[in-house]
């Protein structure tokens, strides 16, 4: 798959993180994101939305972004971050 | 992993609509009656009871607000994020829903482009009652829009939905979980909901009173308007204190279950303990949901400790919660959420300074005051005051009722607007409720 634009990978991660996949931005690292993460966060997304899982922005991962919605986060705050110690 | 869900402790839930859309082809009453329904939907099959308020303390407070709005939750134009609310919780802001002033809400709309607010309400109502988001394609907490979910008025929610918040609630008791609630589409164009009116299709008889003249039987604040009650008529308020029609609406059409003969009512007041109605005519009274009466009323007045002779009034006080009855020189204080007459009464009346000790009735307003009407006059008492403000009694009939000054001759008053300002066309005054 083409790598994704830019400015649509900025969209997906500020996204992402509004709406519970991502964590908040680290401070120290400011907004960036491993690419695993990232990957799974958007695999989440899809899944959630009922796409197709790929981990990539795809146009139809994109499109569903840009659909209208709710505020709310649909994961809860911090799922995302739970970790094996 | 998901923290365990919240939600209220008590079942009867308040609701108001503290702002309203400010472009929208949407009226204030239709707006209105869209969240009613939108709220329906959850409690005609739980045990949870919804009921408009005027006044600031509703637990679900509705806003319609553009970008930043100092929640934490911003707007962002149209498209994008188009409302959000509040779970259920001790915080302040529990329960308050908020939508996007700038999307093109809409209702039963052909144009593919608009935001229909019902269905955006029923959702964002799921979240008010503590209901997260879901994965499930024909859930109505799915997070995306989905377009309209059709006619409010036969709406039902889709299974999973049901099952999420009996998990919370439990089941209406008139609700039977096993059955379908799906309903086939209407063939006819469903009905345009609105709030109960008052219109009537009969011609105005002849023992119609006029409002300007007028010793009011009753006077109350119901869901935060205000109703005159004079004969076998009624004048009704809007929050914002317009008269919704010059013409009385007949009480009995309205409010279904009074008797037929019933030629006057006494005394009224919505409960705050559910929010109820209750109409006083001499030993008796009548419990309102709604506009519809309950089962098994008629009852005593004996029920609230009253003794035979009924009352001339009843009230609210907001500053106390508590209920007070008057009849001639005395007055009762009672607990409506005990349902206990508090010991030590009757007392000997007025309780305010200033205020007659004998009087017509009484109500509290969303401005937080309460008013007492006697005769064609009434006494306004500050929040938490104990004597009657400066400067009453005022005209009731030209305060409230649109009239001009007292008139001197009674009699000669025919149908139609007295006033002393722009409002006196009748038209200025006139409220849709569509």
């Amino acid at each position: 798959a083409p790598a994704p634009r830019a400015e649509d990978l900025s969209l997906g991660v500020e996204w992402l993180s509004r709406f519970g996949y991502l964590p908040p931005a680290d401070p120290a690292s400011g907004q960036l994101q491993t690419q695993e993460e990232l990957s799974k966060a958007i695999t989440a997304m899809q899944q959630f939305g009922g796409l197709e899982t790929t981990g990539i922005l795809d146009e139809a991962t994109l499109a569903l972004m840009k659909t209208p919605r709710c505020s709310l986060p649909d994961l809860p705050p911090g799922a995302q971050s739970r970790r094996k110690r | 992993q998901t923290p365990p869900p919240t939600k209220w402790s008590k079942r009867n839930l308040s609701w108001r609509v503290r702002t309203f859309p400010r472009d929208s082809p949407l009226g204030r009453d239709t707006v209105r009656a869209l969240m009613y329904y939108a709220l329906k939907v959850w409690s005609d099959i739980t045990p949870l009871n919804f009921h408009e308020v005027a006044g600031n303390a509703a637990d679900i407070q509705i806003d319609f607000s553009k970008a930043d709005h100092n929640d934490g939750y911003p707007f962002d134009g149209p498209g994008g994020t188009v409302a959000h609310a509040f779970f259920p919780g001790d915080h302040h802001t529990a329960g308050d829903t908020h939508f996007d002033d700038d999307e093109p809400w809409t209702f039963r709309s052909s144009d593919a482009h608009g935001m229909d607010l019902f269905a955006v309400a029923v959702h964002e109502f799921g979240h008010a009652i503590g209901l997260s988001h879901v994965a499930a394609p024909s859930s109505i907490m799915q997070p995306y829009y989905q377009g309209p979910v059709g006619d409010p008025l036969r709406y039902g929610l889709p299974y999973e939905d049901r099952v999420r918040v009996w998990q919370l609630y439990g089941v209406r008791e008139s609700v039977s979980p096993t059955a379908q609630l799906d309903t086939p589409e209407p063939e006819e164009p469903p009905l345009l909901p609105e709030p109960p009116n008052n219109r009537s299709s009969t011609p105005p008889q002849k023992d119609v009173p006029h409002r300007c003249t007028a010793h009011f039987d009753a006077v109350a604040q119901i869901r935060g308007e205000a109703f005159f009650f004079k004969g076998k008529y009624f004048w009704r308020l809007t929050r914002d204190r317009h008269l919704v029609s010059l013409q009385p609406a007949q009480m009995h059409r309205f409010w279904r279950g009074l008797p037929l003969h019933l030629d006057s009512v006494d005394a009224v007041y919505e409960r705050t303990s559910d929010h109820k109605i209750v109409f006083f005519k001499g030993d008796r009274y009548w419990v309102f949901k709604d506009n519809n009466v309950e089962e098994g009323y008629p009852r005593p007045v004996s029920d609230f400790s009253l003794p035979p002779g009924g009352i001339d009034a009843v009230f609210s006080w907001a500053h106390n919660d508590r209920t007070y009855f008057f009849k001639d020189q005395l007055y009762w204080r009672y607990d409506d959420h005990t349902r206990r007459m508090d010991p030590g009464y009757p007392a000997q009346g007025p309780l305010w300074r200033g205020v007659p000790s004998m009087l017509d009735d009484a109500m509290r307003w969303s401005d937080g005051a309460s008013y007492f009407f006697r005769g064609q006059e009434y006494w306004k008492v500050l929040d938490g005051e104990l004597e009657a403000a400066p400067g009453y009694p005022q005209s009731t009939a030209r305060d409230w009722l649109v009239c001009g000054e007292p008139l001197a001759d009674a009699e000669d008053v025919g149908p139609g607007p007295q006033g002393r300002s722009g409002a006196q066309d009748g038209l200025a005054v006139c409220s849709c409720t569509s």
